[in-house]
């Protein structure tokens, strides 16, 4: 189903430093129902994809919906993503519509 | 609308 979100785009971040370098607030049970970007670090994978913007949503996590998660779950699940030496990136689908 | 405004704000968490 999150293919078919509205204007949605997935951006594959390649695990290139050794920090994700992004901030995110909101969560299920929030005024942000999902995840949403308010940082990028400099330096960090995410800054160096150069695809990830503040302000972004983020609606899933390596094809993992963030839907009804709350801001704790979202975190480790993005966290985890980074971790895992299965893969060498993380793919996000984003929106930029809140 | 009204619903929403009494959620509370999100913690921040950088990753």
């Amino acid at each position: 189903p999150g293919l078919l979100e509205p204007m949605s785009t997935l951006v594959r971040v390649p695990k290139s430093a050794n920090t994700l370098g992004i901030a995110i607030e909101g969560g299920a049970n929030t005024r942000q129902p999902l995840p949403r970007i308010v940082t990028i670090q400099r330096g960090g994978s995410a800054h160096n994809c150069g695809q990830l913007k503040v302000g972004q949503v983020i609606l899933e996590v390596n094809g993992i919906s963030l839907r009804g998660r709350e801001h704790r779950e979202a975190a480790c699940l993005i966290a985890e993503a980074f971790k895992t030496k299965e893969k060498e990136y993380i793919d996000f689908l984003i929106t930029e519509f809140n | 609308r009204e619903k929403r405004l009494t959620l509370p704000p999100s913690e921040i968490t950088l990753l």
